[in-house]
């Protein structure tokens, strides 16, 4: 058991700071640490993200979208361990500005060729870099259905109003 | 392989049936606050057999059942339906197209469905075993789990990473 | 100390009860609740929000936006039984789409007379709504410096271009 | 009573001096993931005289002082000071204009002042006492607060009814 862990631990470790520098940049410093001189299989797992030359001395000093980036590294590390065919991410970018929402889209992009990706988004950008947009709406009080989603302004996402179909 | 279409009938806010049809690209739901996006990937979850009510913001089974609003009465019953392409044979059946179904009735009893025929839910993990795709599995990502997975609570984090191992 | 307690908690009522309305409809309905046969000093309080027609048999079947709105306005109402004469908001806008965001710029305007409001935000209308905009950036890595904020087309917060003052 | 104006050098990221000022009506902090907003807010809470560093997101009193990047060195103090209007007499000075002021230094020494001139802590905090200005006041909203009102831990939303009261 101890074997396995450790194997599926430097997996996990490898992805993440593959991942990480996707996410980032790729001058950027990360890492995985188990904690020294425990049992692997009780030792605490420490996260190390140094973004853009930055030094926090723990991920509790970054910013609320860098730790959101962070976050979805290792997550996205762990998932790669086990891929699952799909993937449903839910309004994870909402902490996000501009540029890391088109480096979060540009991960999920290359991820694309091997895993369906359904993303729930309020994001207009992140909108845009779907394949296909699928309205929900209340028309009717606390009833949900779907309709069709309009942009204006030809294939680029306005603003997504969204009209009965 | 990926997900190809989703009926949802009486879960949640889907009081009236709603069809999804995915591709196996990026797709995007959108639409406005409450409206039923979260209950869409609540569906998916359910339907591939998650077990814990927590996980879909229930505190009992009948909770995931439409319950009602000023001009319609509680429906007494929950359906899912979830069709898998299974294009690369991944999944270990002859079919090229699996169908996932799932029933809940407010006396508490559950059916569950593979190709329209009862069966029981272990059938459903067993066939989803090594697959990736259990309903534990990372197949989804939200904003609470990167509270979690940055959180200083060892075991939390160590938890996700004996899952994947 | 218990009459003290249960003074402050009827004047938070009735605030929440005002403050949800206006952020929701004036016709939905909401209620703060102790805990009955328990000790006023260690009961707990119970929070019931029923926005849009919705019967939500607790505050955790809302959605990440209605739950958001339904805190925000119960964390107003808690501040105003001893208002600051300052209030800073840190992207709690996040979670809420268009409609909302309105309301909820609405609602800090009617309060605007009495409070002075700094709000950090990431959201264009939440921009439109300040009198005032202050730019961060990071030109130099690591190192925080304010910058003069530019917007496209006039008064219309199209896109905030960040740039050097 | 308004907050006019704050200067922060050497604090969190802020390794050149800052200077901000507010006008009374709704002022917007904006920029990109990571680059000092949430940084600004602590500053504020740390001059009105924080002394939970868990509320600034540090687990030492020193983790507030710039500690540097790839091409700069560490500094050795931190500091902010505040200036408060009191156009409306509510604090208890005979001045129009308030002056609040803290450093901390590496060696864990700090100073505050008033006006200018040395002071105690208690000094500070008297002074707001009963203005609902008081750094545990509820004049910092933030999302993180959202997640505590609504959490079922029943002791969480009761401590924050209670300090109201
Ligand atoms: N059993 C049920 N019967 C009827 N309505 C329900 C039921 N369970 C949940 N709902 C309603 O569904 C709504 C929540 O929908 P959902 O969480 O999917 O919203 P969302 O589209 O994800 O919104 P957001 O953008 O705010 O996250 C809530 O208003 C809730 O009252
Ligand atoms: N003592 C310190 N010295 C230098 N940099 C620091 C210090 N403490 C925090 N930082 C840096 O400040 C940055 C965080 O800034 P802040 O939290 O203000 O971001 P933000 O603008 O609120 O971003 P977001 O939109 O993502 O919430 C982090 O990258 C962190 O490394
Ligand atoms: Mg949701
Ligand atoms: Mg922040």
């Amino acid at each position: 058991a101890q074997a396995k862990f450790l194997e599926t631990f430097e997996k996990i470790r490898q992805n993440f700071i593959e991942t990480f520098k996707s996410l980032f940049d790729s001058g950027d410093e990360c890492d995985l640490k188990l904690e020294e001189n425990v049992d692997p299989l009780e030792a605490g797992i420490d996260i190390i993200a140094k973004p853009r030359g930055k030094r926090p001395t723990s991920i509790h000093l970054l910013s609320g979208g860098e730790k959101t980036l962070t976050a979805t590294a290792l997550l996205f590390a762990i998932y790669l361990v086990k891929p699952s065919p799909f993937c449903i991410l839910d309004e994870v970018d909402a902490p996000l500005d501009d540029a890391n929402i088109d480096r979060f889209t540009r991960i999920i992009r290359k991820f694309a060729d091997n895993t369906q990706f359904i993303v729930v988004t309020h994001n207009k950008r992140t909108m845009e870099a779907a394949n296909a947009l699928y309205g929900v709406t209340m028309e009717e009080e606390g009833v949900s259905k779907l309709v069709t989603v309009r942009f204006n302004q030809g294939s680029q996402v306005q603003s997504a109003a969204v009209v009965s179909g | 392989m990926y997900l190809s279409k989703l009926e949802i009938i009486g879960f949640k806010s889907f009081a009236q049936k709603v069809n999804l049809s995915f591709d196996s690209g990026i797709s995007a739901i959108v639409g406005p606050n409450g409206c039923g996006k979260t209950n869409i990937v609540d569906a998916i979850r359910w339907v591939l057999g998650e077990q814990r009510y927590s996980a879909l913001r229930s505190e009992k089974m009948e909770d995931v059942i439409f319950n009602g609003t000023k001009s319609r009465k509680p429906l007494g019953m929950a359906e899912a339906s979830l069709v898998i392409e299974n294009n690369k044979g991944i999944l270990p059946s002859e079919y090229t197209q699996v169908t996932v179904g799932r029933r809940v009735y407010r006396s508490g009893e559950s059916e569950y469905l593979l190709n329209k025929v009862p069966c029981r839910l272990k059938d459903i993990l067993d066939l989803f075993m090594d697959t990736g795709m259990g309903a534990d599995a990372y197949s989804v990502i939200e904003l609470k789990m990167v509270e979690t997975i940055l959180s200083d609570r060892t075991e939390e984090r160590r938890r996700l990473f004996e899952e994947a191992a």
